[in-house]
């Protein structure tokens, strides 16, 4: 999940 | 029902204005749309019945293994109506000796492939919607823990397709199955569209956005 941040954060923080 | 109120409006490509117009200017222009496409992707993904019912780890793994597939069928969705084009925005249109120019002549010469497949099956929306969603059930991810739940979710998907087809072309007892397979040339098609774009960011002429890369190097 580091290596995949802006995505991880995509799905955690809704749209 | 659901994936077609849920479906998003396409976009348009953005073009810088100041830039005169080139192959260069093509490509940032395309990968501008695909980052920006990625980012309604995924947040599209959320209102895929079941997907969010699975594990934060098993939503990422299926996205980051099945995103180019998701993309590949909606730049085929947007080209069915287009017999040597590829329309990956309404104002950014390709043809075989653009795509040349620009150095994506193997990604037109797959997508048209595919593009072709689909129109020769009269592909309509609601098929088109139903495979996208299947498209990230059915990614093959590495590393899935909940695998029971991924497969309920992708049975889930399977069912809504029968039950589309069986209602409404009960006549065509092998359509379900049919567009079942067309998936392996659909993956085969987004295997040759991440090589191709890991190409041009190898080559560094085109800066990528940061979104993109993530999502390919997890697929390289």
């Amino acid at each position: 999940q580091e290596k995949h941040k802006i995505l991880h954060k995509l799905l955690q923080n809704g749209n | 029902s659901q994936l077609l109120v849920s479906e998003p409006a396409p976009l348009r490509a953005a073009p810088d204005p100041s830039t005169p117009d080139s192959d260069l200017k093509t490509l940032l222009t395309l990968c501008d749309l695909l980052n920006r496409e990625l980012l309604v992707m995924i947040g599209w993904a959320k209102h895929i019945p079941g997907f969010t019912g699975l594990s934060l780890v098993d939503q990422m793994a299926l996205l980051q293994s099945g995103w180019m597939e998701t993309l590949v069928l909606n730049v085929v969705w947007r080209s069915q109506g287009s017999a040597d084009e590829l329309q990956f925005a309404e104002n950014l249109r390709l043809n075989e000796s653009q795509s040349r120019a620009a150095g994506l002549h193997d990604l037109y010469t797959a997508l048209r492939h595919l593009t072709s497949k689909y129109q020769q099956m009269g592909l309509n929306q609601e098929e088109m919607l139903t495979l996208k969603a299947m498209s990230l059930a059915n990614s093959d991810a590495e590393n899935v823990e909940g695998a029971d739940a991924v497969q309920c979710f992708q049975d889930a998907l399977h069912e809504a397709l029968q039950e589309y087809e069986s209602g409404q072309r009960p006549s065509e007892s092998h359509r379900a199955g049919r567009l079942l397979m067309t998936l392996p040339l659909l993956r085969q098609t987004a295997h040759r569209a991440v090589r191709c774009f890991s190409r041009l960011h190898m080559e560094g002429h085109v800066p990528m956005h940061k979104l993109f890369l993530e999502m390919l190097e997890a697929k390289i």
